[in-house]
C-alpha cells in the first residue's frame, strides 16, 4: 500500500 | 486520471456552474446557504495553495484556478451584489464549530506535521462537512428550488464518484490516501437523505419538499 506522497487530485 | 475521477470532476464543475447560473439568472441567492459557500471557499483556498509549489498537469492547474475563482465569485454575489436576497435568518447553522473541529482533527490526524500538509488535511475534513449549513437550511425551510436540488445532486455525486476512483486507484495503482477516502465516505454519506428525496421526487418532476 502506497500512501499518497503528493496530492494530485482536486 | 480515470473515468470515475473525470466524471466526478465534471460533476463538481457542473455543480458550481449551475449555482452561478441560478444566482445570476434569478438575480437572487435565495435558498442558498452563504455559510456553506464560505466554507467551500475556505476549502479551495487551503487546498490549492499548492498551485505555487506543486505542478501536476495543465488540467489540474486549470481546474484549481477555476474552482478558486468561481468560489470567490459566488461569495461576492451572495454577500455583496445580491445580498438583499440572502436568507440570513434561515442560514443559522453554527459553522464555526465545523471549522474548529476540522482544525483540531487536522492537527491530530495528518500524513505529516507540516504547514502545507495540515492545511491540505484541514481542507479535506472541512469539505466533508461543508454542506451541512445548506442541508440544515433546507430542513429549516422544508423545501428547495429544483435548480438548487440539481446543484446539490451534482455536488454530492462528485465525492461519490471519487470513492469509485479511489477503489480503482487502489487496485490498479496501489494508491491509497486513507484521509481522503474516509472523509469522502463521510461527505457522500451526508447526502444520502437528499439523494433519496432527489430520486423519488425531483426526478419525477415534483418539487423537493420535505415530509412534514
Amino acid at each position: 500500500i502506497v500512501v499518497a506522497d503528493q496530492h494530485d487530485e482536486l | 486520471m480515470n473515468v470515475f475521477r473525470l466524471i466526478g470532476d465534471m460533476s463538481h464543475l457542473a455543480a458550481i456552474i449551475i449555482l452561478l447560473i441560478k444566482i445570476w439568472r434569478s438575480r437572487s441567492c435565495s435558498g442558498i446557504s452563504g455559510k456553506s459557500q464560505l466554507l467551500f471557499t475556505a476549502v479551495f483556498t487551503c487546498r490549492y495553495l499548492d498551485l505555487f509549489t506543486n505542478f501536476v498537469s495543465i488540467y489540474n492547474t486549470t481546474m484549481k484556478i477555476f474552482f478558486l475563482a468561481s468560489s470567490y465569485a459566488t461569495i461576492y454575489l451572495i454577500f455583496m451584489k445580491f445580498k438583499a436576497t440572502y436568507n440570513r435568518n434561515h442560514d443559522t447553522f453554527r459553522f464555526e464549530l465545523l471549522i474548529v473541529v476540522s482544525v483540531i482533527l487536522a492537527l491530530l490526524i495528518n500524513h505529516e506535521f507540516s504547514a502545507t500538509e495540515i492545511l491540505w488535511t484541514f481542507s479535506i475534513y472541512l469539505e466533508a462537512v461543508a454542506i451541512l449549513p445548506q442541508l440544515f437550511m433546507i430542513t429549516k425551510t422544508g423545501e428547495a428550488e429544483s435548480i438548487t436540488s440539481h446543484y446539490l445532486f451534482a455536488l454530492g455525486s462528485y465525492r461519490g464518484l471519487y470513492i469509485l476512483n479511489w477503489i480503482y486507484r487502489y487496485y490498479v495503482e496501489g494508491h491509497l490516501d486513507w484521509i481522503a477516502v474516509l472523509s469522502g465516505i463521510v461527505q457522500t454519506g451526508l447526502y444520502c437523505d437528499f439523494f433519496y428525496l432527489y430520486i423519488t421526487r425531483v426526478m419525477k418532476g415534483k418539487n423537493l419538499t420535505l415530509p412534514a
